[in-house]
C-alpha cells in the first residue's frame, strides 16, 4: 500500500453550515478534533453557506457523523475511503513498478 | 527520455528535476535552466526559462506551481505548459509569437521539500518543511510568508496551523529566493501566475483587503478573457475576481506581493475540481485540466502584447 496504508478508513466530509449558529457549532466540533481542513485552509475562514471539506481520521468519523446529526448541520461524505482514492490516483503506477 | 515522458501522470520531485535537465539539454534554442536558490532542506530551486533567444530586454511572464505541496495538479500543469510551448513552437502561430516576444520563467515545484514529503510521508502536507525552534510542528504556509501585510487577517501566527505565516516575512528560503529573483527582474516581468488547487477560480489582488486595484479594468478584462478561453475547451466554468471577495481574505500572499512590487498582472489559478476529488484529482483528468488552463494562460500572455 501507498503511505503504509495510513489513510485506510479515513473519510472526507463536505459540510455546509447554513447559518451563523451552524458555523459556531461546527467550529466547536472541529476544534475538539485533529482534522485536516481541505477547504477553507483554516477554521477561522469557515462562514455560512460556504462548503467545508475536511479530512477526518478513521477513528473520528463516527463521532463526527453523530455530532453533525445532533446539530442538524447539512453534510455528506464525499470520499468514503481516502486510501482507496489515493491508490486510484497513482496506485496503478506503483503496482506496475512493483511488478 | 523526453519522448517517453508521460505528462498524464503525476511525477515525483526526482522525476520532474531530471525531466527539467532533459528539456534543457534537448532544446537549447528555446530553453535555459537555472536555480534561484536552495530550499530549507538544501534542494535546488530550479526554473526553466522558455523563449526565443533574441534581445535581452524581452518582457517576461513568471509561472510557479507547487507552492502548496498537496496540490499535485500544479506541477503537472507547469510540465504540461513547457511541453506544449516547445512542441507547438513554429506550428501554433499564437505560441510562436509568444515565445518570440516574451520569456516565460516556469518553476514547476516551488515548495520542493514539501512536495517530496507529500510523496514519501504525508499525502496532504501543505506547508514548507522548515523547523520551528519553539514548537514541534514544522512548516510555514508559503503563501502567507510574503512581505505584504504579513501575518494579518487570514493567516495564523501559530506554527501548527496550516496557514502559519512564519516567524518573519520571507523566513522561508524558497519565498526569499523567488522574491529576490522577481525584485531583480520586475521591470521586465509583466505577469505573475501562481498555480494552486482546488476551487476552479482565477484570482487577482487584493487578497488582504476589500479594495479595488488601480488597473482593475485591465486586469478584470484579462481575467474575463482567460476564463472564457478556458471554458472554450470543455465548458468548465471558473469564477474570477479579487481573491478577498471571491475566495477569502488572506495576508502575505504572493499575488499581492508581486502586484505591490510593480508586476501589473498578478493571478492565482485554483485549478479543478470544486470538491468531488479535491486534492486527489485522478490522472485521467490531468489532460483536460491542463489543456483548458493552457488556453487561459496563453490568453493572459497574449494580452500583454496588446495595449490596455
Amino acid at each position: 500500500y501507498l503511505y503504509n496504508n495510513r489513510y485506510a478508513g479515513d473519510q472526507v466530509f463536505r459540510i455546509t453550515p447554513g447559518n451563523d449558529e451552524d458555523v459556531r457549532a461546527l467550529k466547536k466540533i472541529l476544534g475538539h478534533m485533529k482534522v485536516d481542513l481541505w477547504q477553507p485552509n483554516s477554521a477561522s475562514l469557515i462562514h455560512q453557506n460556504a462548503t467545508v471539506d475536511v479530512h477526518v481520521n478513521r477513528n473520528d468519523t463516527q463521532g463526527l457523523h453523530s455530532r453533525l446529526k445532533q446539530e442538524r448541520i447539512d453534510y455528506r461524505v464525499f470520499i468514503s475511503n481516502l486510501q482507496k482514492e489515493i491508490e486510484k490516483q497513482t496506485g496503478y503506477r506503483s503496482s506496475r513498478k512493483r511488478r | 527520455s523526453e519522448a517517453q515522458y508521460d505528462y498524464e501522470v503525476y511525477h515525483s520531485l526526482e522525476e520532474i528535476q531530471s525531466w527539467m535537465f532533459e528539456m534543457n539539454q534537448t532544446h537549447p534554442d528555446l530553453v535555459d535552466m537555472f536555480s534561484v536558490g536552495k530550499s530549507y532542506e538544501g534542494r535546488p530551486l530550479y526554473v526553466l526559462q522558455l523563449g526565443k533567444r533574441s534581445r535581452p530586454q524581452k518582457k517576461a511572464v513568471w509561472i510557479d506551481c507547487g507552492v502548496h505541496a498537496r496540490e499535485w495538479i500544479g506541477p503537472a500543469f507547469c510540465q504540461w505548459f513547457v511541453k506544449e510551448a516547445i512542441s507547438s513552437y513554429q506550428y501554433d502561430s499564437v505560441m510562436t509569437r509568444l515565445l518570440d516576444q516574451l520569456n516565460f520563467y516556469v518553476m514547476p515545484v516551488f515548495n520542493v521539500d514539501g512536495y517530496r514529503f507529500s510523496w514519501t510521508t504525508d499525502r496532504f502536507w501543505r506547508k514548507t518543511r522548515s523547523k520551528n525552534h519553539k514548537f514541534h510542528c514544522r512548516g510555514v504556509d508559503a503563501n502567507r510568508n510574503w512581505k505584504v501585510k504579513w501575518c494579518d487577517e487570514g493567516a495564523s501566527s501559530h506554527p501548527c496551523d496550516d496557514t502559519y505565516c512564519g516567524p518573519y516575512p520571507e523566513s522561508e528560503p524558497e519565498v526569499k529566493a523567488v522574491a529576490k529573483f522577481l525584485r531583480k527582474h520586475k521591470k521586465r516581468i509583466k505577469a505573475y501566475i501562481s498555480i494552486h488547487a482546488y476551487a476552479q477560480m482565477l484570482l487577482y489582488p487584493y487578497s488582504y483587503k476589500y479594495a479595488t486595484i488601480p488597473n482593475f479594468s485591465c486586469v478584470e478584462s484579462a481575467a474575463q478573457n482567460a476564463v472564457t478561453a478556458l471554458y472554450s475547451a470543455y465548458g468548465v466554468r471558473y469564477r474570477f475576481g479579487p481573491a478577498s471577495t471571491t475566495l477569502y481574505v488572506s495576508s502575505g500572499s504572493s499575488i499581492d506581493w508581486a502586484y505591490r512590487n510593480g508586476i501589473p498582472y498578478a493571478f492565482a489559478f485554483e485549478l479543478r475540481d470544486t470538491g468531488y476529488f479535491g486534492f486527489l484529482l485522478p490522472e485521467s483528468l490531468i489532460n483536460p485540466t491542463c489543456t483548458e488552463t493552457m488556453r487561459a494562460v496563453k490568453a493572459i500572455a497574449s494580452g500583454l502584447l496588446k495595449k490596455c
